[in-house]
């Protein structure tokens, strides 16, 4: 193998500079050629509007957040993508029947807490781990 | 841009349509699923048509601590709460259902009992801590610098003619003047409790001097059921997942 002049490699990692997580009830769009990128999105469900305050203590609503969009070659340089994903989207490209596309699905996800009263006016804090998508890629 | 505008008419389209009301009703049996209840709890007002504060103001703290402890550690910053509290999954408060007080008008010892119920703890979780919390005002009957030994007990058997087996859970010393809440760890009876439910027969409380003379809980400032709200006395237990919860596909 030839000797090559090493240069100083940024630490690796999955996240690209700019990761698909805006706030906000949509996150950054992009459109490529008439389809939607693999980006963020959300639902904002609120507990007021349910009419569940009586018993909801706390939050006043929740955002539920999914990724939707398409994971096509060339992958969007904004997009958060494993290295598998930018394969898997060339073989597809190669092999379309034979290889799915990468999918758009949550990259990172945190815990969210409900507070609220059961019947018995016992009060109960719940932590759902993994429940809030903060930012969607390829996979 | 034709195709950026059709995207983002579609979204917004589809964000700002009013649910249908089964669409509704679907949405909030979704929403009860994930939080493992089978319908919507209807808590009860109490007599005074306010519900009991001291546990929702204790939970509600408890809330904004782990909201910021989640928004520390997207952060990478140190989680500033213990560590039972870190990795609880579920945490429950439990209203004094019933409390009897042997107090001055009867023989000594005094005591006070408290009594909680456990049954609607939730499915394929274990406790890792229990507490008592109780809060105390100054004493203004006695000396403010004596020591006083609160104790609190499981009761174990319950007898007509003798007195109850009680099993000895925690104890704390201070000082008569002392104001505030104060914490039992009562982790072993909720844990006896949850094995066989049956055998729940309560807590009791028992103040003494540092000589051993018993005083009346009440006399030294120990607020029960009769405090205002905000300082009525409770139980919080907190749990952990054994296993991921099975969903059933929908």
């Amino acid at each position: 193998a030839v000797k090559q002049l090493k240069k100083r490699q940024p630490k690796k990692t999955n996240d690209l500079p700019h990761p698909n997580k805006l706030p906000g009830i949509f996150d950054d769009i992009h459109v490529s050629e008439g389809r939607q990128v693999c980006r963020r999105h959300e639902l904002y469900v609120s507990f007021q509007d349910l009419g569940w305050l009586d018993w909801v203590i706390a939050p006043q609503g929740y955002s539920a957040f999914y990724c939707e969009g398409e994971c096509a070659f060339p992958l969007d340089s904004c997009m958060n993508a494993t290295n598998h994903a930018i394969l898997q989207s060339l073989v597809h490209l190669m092999k379309p029947e034979a290889v799915p596309k990468a999918c758009c699905a949550p990259t990172k996800l945190s815990a969210t807490s409900v507070l609220y009263y059961d019947s018995n006016n016992n009060v109960i804090l719940k932590k759902h781990r993994n429940m809030v998508v903060k930012s969607c890629g390829c996979h | 841009n034709s195709s950026f505008l059709r995207s983002h008419l579609h979204a917004s389209s589809f964000l700002q349509r009013r649910l249908s009301g089964r669409e509704k009703r679907e949405m909030q049996r979704e929403i009860l699923s994930i939080l493992g209840l089978p319908g919507r709890p209807r808590p009860k007002a109490s007599a005074g048509g306010k519900l009991p504060s001291s546990a929702p103001l204790f939970m509600l703290d408890l809330y904004h601590a782990m909201a910021r402890e989640e928004e520390d550690e997207e952060e990478d910053q140190a989680p500033p709460l213990g560590r039972v509290i870190s990795r609880a999954d579920t945490v429950m408060s439990f209203v004094n259902m019933v409390e009897h007080d042997r107090d001055i008008f009867y023989q000594k010892p005094y005591w006070k009992e408290f009594r909680f119920d456990l049954t609607q703890i939730p499915t394929g979780e274990s406790v890792t801590a229990a507490e008592f919390r109780i809060y105390k005002l100054r004493s203004f009957t006695r000396d403010v610098n004596k020591t006083l030994h609160i104790s609190i007990y499981e009761i174990m058997k319950e007898y007509s003619n003798r007195e109850s087996d009680l099993f000895l859970l925690d104890l704390q010393e201070l000082q008569a003047g002392a104001e505030g809440w104060l914490v039992f760890d009562v982790t072993a009876a909720s844990n006896h409790w949850l094995v066989n439910r049956k055998h729940n027969l309560g807590l009791r409380l028992y103040v003494e001097t540092d000589d051993g003379q018993s005083i009346d809980p009440g006399s030294a400032g120990l607020l029960g059921r009769r405090g205002p709200r905000s300082k009525q006395p409770f139980m919080v237990t907190f749990f952990r997942a054994s296993q991921n919860p099975v969903r059933v596909t929908r």
